[in-house]
């Protein structure tokens, strides 16, 4: 069986990303966000969570976790928002964005959400300089529209 | 204190 940690982090997200959920069940997410902080690997777990529900066909599903990580990305800390700042997860974004991935069949709320909370951060975060990079590289492949 | 495991490897830029 997972890890105790590994379980909670795993199981909260799943309750916090049910596509049954009627509405968004702020106790898991918040509860997620602080499970995430609170452990020595939790931002890179977290993460790697986040980013496989996001790219989820189901729309509520991935809408509901994009609201997880704009949860988390207020109010968890640096080492969330660094982990957040790398490309392993940033490639995992544009990956639904771009149709050259997951694109083509992303629901559009989703990659127009992923796209919006991208350019929030490169201005809310500007020292994490490799969002900018990649919310360029998508501008300059017209994805972003100028 | 907690053990801080501080990881800077990543991937690159997915073009």
């Amino acid at each position: 069986a997972a890890p105790p940690d590994e379980a909670s982090l795993q199981s909260r997200i799943n309750k916090a990303t049910n596509p049954l959920n009627k509405e968004t069940d702020w106790d898991s997410i918040k509860g997620f966000c602080d499970q995430l902080d609170n452990e020595p690997e939790g931002p890179q777990l977290a993460t790697r969570l986040l980013a496989h529900k996001i790219q989820s066909p189901q729309e509520w599903e991935a809408m509901q976790a994009l609201t997880v990580l704009e949860t988390c990305m207020k109010n968890c800390g640096k080492r969330f928002h660094s982990e957040v700042g790398k490309f392993r997860f940033l490639n995992e974004l544009i990956k639904v964005v771009s149709p050259k991935y997951l694109g083509a069949r992303a629901p559009e709320p989703v990659k127009k959400k992923v796209l919006e909370m991208m350019y929030s951060w490169t201005v809310r975060l500007p020292n994490e300089t490799k969002i900018a990079d990649a919310y360029q590289m998508l501008k300059k492949q017209g994805i972003v529209k100028q | 204190g907690k053990i801080e495991f501080h990881d800077d490897s990543d991937e690159d830029l997915l073009e």
